[in-house]
């Protein structure tokens, strides 16, 4: 009542019911920016989703930690306020006709990404073995993505990236998927498709898997997945509730 | 044997105190509200363990986010971290404090946290929540 002076920051001392602390959860998941409820448990299921991604992604992880420590960024993540790698993946193939080019292609579902976000870059990643024919050649990967289906006709399709390496090399190939961000932030609930050719010195397409590309049957720490970088286009208004 | 006793119960009342504030997942160092002591930082833990989203939260397993509280009484040292104006609303505080309210103590400087959690989809989300973590407070 004023009159009688209470220490100035004494808080109120009670229990919660079990609403009051559901909410207060929502509420420190809505302060933190994360999704309202949690995953499930982790279904048997989750144990065969790829590594490849989480793996990556606690690396960067500790890089952004470092970078609140002043340590240097890592690229596209100095800019970004969000990274979200996906791996909810379907892979088609053409590999067995020998008159059309072959191609790998990856379809991703991009539904998770929040709204309000602007993507800053992306980048496709996809893990080459050491192959061995053709040896010890130069072969050039280029990316797409598949902006239209035609049943009666090749897709239409608009390039992204091109990379060229030795047939011998191994590790991860990074390809720069940011062109096609225009585009699927138009249309979400519209499954992202990227197309992969592999191409020889001398023109000759060829079967990415030949070329030591590995896909969905790769072991799971080898598995290729999407990364996006996001920047909040403008800061959360935090509905009163 | 008196005096453990009523250190025990001090003990004890300290526990209560720190457990009452232990809401799921939030501690607190307990002393933080009774000390006449000046405005600082105090420690405030938030566990993702307590609240159970292990599952879906890699990492981290909870954040120290520290809270200010304390006396903002005139005349502030340096380490109170206040300004000119805090200086001289503190002042005229002393002569009208019905009409003047006491210098608040408060974060100065907060910084960010990154957390990576499963969304639904079971993709990898790395978030960066900016003005998580209280690094200094002071009279404001």
């Amino acid at each position: 009542s004023g009159h009688r002076l209470r220490p100035p920051y004494v808080f109120p001392q009670r229990r919660l019911g079990i609403h009051e602390r559901r909410d207060m959860q929502r509420e420190i998941l809505a302060v933190l920016g994360l999704p309202e409820l949690p995953r499930p448990r982790a279904s048997p299921a989750a144990s065969r989703q790829p590594a490849s991604a989480p793996l990556f992604m606690l690396d960067l992880y500790h890089a952004m930690a470092d970078d609140d420590n002043g340590g240097p960024p890592p690229p596209h993540l100095g800019r970004s306020d969000l990274v979200m790698s996906f791996v909810n993946m379907v892979e088609r193939d053409r590999t067995l006709d020998y008159q059309e080019p072959h191609w790998k292609e990856f379809l991703f579902d991009l539904t998770q990404i929040p709204a309000g976000e602007a993507v800053t870059a992306a980048e496709f990643r996809i893990y080459k073995e050491p192959s061995t024919h053709p040896l010890n050649t130069t072969l050039h990967v280029s990316m797409f993505e598949v902006v239209q289906e035609h049943s009666n006709r090749e897709s239409d399709l608009f390039f992204l990236d091109l990379q060229t390496l030795r047939s011998g090399d191994e590790g991860w190939l990074v390809l720069d998927i940011t062109a096609a961000s225009d585009r699927w932030l138009l249309s979400h609930n519209k499954d992202l498709g990227l197309r992969l050719y592999v191409e020889t010195q001398d023109g000759h397409s060829m079967d990415p898997g030949l070329a030591g590309l590995l896909g969905q049957q790769a072991p799971r720490s080898r598995q290729p997945f999407m990364v996006g970088f996001f920047r909040a286009s403008q800061s959360p208004v935090r509905a009163p509730r | 044997a008196v005096r453990p006793l009523k250190r025990k119960r001090q003990l004890n009342k300290t526990n209560q105190m720190q457990h009452s504030n232990k809401h799921a997942g939030v501690f607190d160092d307990g002393h933080g509200s009774r000390g006449r002591d000046v405005c600082r930082r105090h420690e405030l833990y938030v566990s993702f363990r307590d609240l159970g989203w292990l599952d879906s939260v890699i990492a981290p397993q909870g954040y120290s986010a520290y809270y200010c509280a304390g006396e903002c009484n005139y005349p502030m040292n340096s380490s109170m971290n206040s300004t000119n104006h805090a200086n001289m609303q503190a002042l005229i505080h002393l002569t009208k404090p019905d009409v003047v309210p006491k210098v608040c103590c408060v974060p100065t400087e907060l910084s960010a946290i990154s957390v990576l959690y499963y969304d639904r989809s079971n993709n990898v989300i790395l978030r960066k929540e900016r003005n998580m973590v209280v690094q200094a407070c002071g009279c404001h």
